[in-house]
């Protein structure tokens, strides 16, 4: 465990939260891509298949359990409470999602650590997790004004990988650790958010609302 | 092709 790493791992429980209390506050989910939170039960649901089979650890099993509560919270009160489902901008969010599904999981069944069930599924979840964003980004493209938690929840997501990038590299100089795979994903992931980071940062210093091109 | 890492990160 490094800094790097727990501030990674903050940031995402962070973004995950201020989801949460956007569309719990507001009652809105305007202007989230429930693409992107479907494609992130699947990412957690086939990461942490190994909450049952490796031993528990006081640290991840706690993370583990959240994300997949809250990433599964989310996608059930976009799907089905009566109030948010409203609010969700149906007839932008056209991503076609499933297209990413399909290139992931076939990545993952030629490149993966080991070919076993668990880890196959593991590289598909870290694949998929790389372009889960691009839903939302596109959204977030065709919204019009983009409100303040929409805008800090894809800044924190984005944020928490790039962290984990600098996890990585103390990992490698500190304890000799390679991992191909979360390192090209991890970065890819980060690159997609480049455009974003830029829009973001410079909307928050020139203190105006943010906007996609 | 990578060796069996231990999965200890999120």
């Amino acid at each position: 465990m490094n800094a790097f790493r727990l501030l990674a791992d903050l940031t995402h429980l962070l973004s995950i939260i201020i989801l949460l209390v956007k569309i719990r506050t507001t009652k809105s989910c305007a202007g989230i891509s429930l693409k992107t939170q479907d494609l992130y039960v699947l990412v957690f649901i086939s990461r942490y298949l190994d909450l049952f089979t490796r031993p528990l650890s006081l640290y991840n099993t706690p993370f583990k359990l959240v994300f997949l509560a809250t990433s599964i919270t989310i996608v059930y009160y976009m799907r089905y409470h009566k109030v948010v489902k409203q609010t969700y901008n149906k007839d932008s969010d056209t991503f076609k999602h499933y297209f990413l599904i399909l290139p992931c999981a076939v990545l993952a069944f030629f490149i993966n650590p080991k070919f076993t069930f668990i880890e196959v599924l593991w590289s598909f979840s870290i694949y998929l997790e790389a372009v889960a964003i691009l839903p939302q980004l596109v959204l977030l493209q065709s919204s019009s004004n983009i409100d303040n938690l929409t805008g800090n929840y894809v800044f924190m997501l984005g944020a928490y990988r790039a962290l984990y990038l600098l996890n990585w590299i103390y990992r490698f100089f500190a304890e000799d650790v390679v991992r191909w795979i979360p390192w090209i994903a991890g970065l890819v992931q980060t690159a997609l958010y480049a455009d974003f980071f830029y829009y973001y940062i410079k909307s928050w210093r020139n203190n105006e609302r943010l906007k996609l091109p | 092709d990578c060796y069996d890492q231990p999965k200890d990160e999120l």
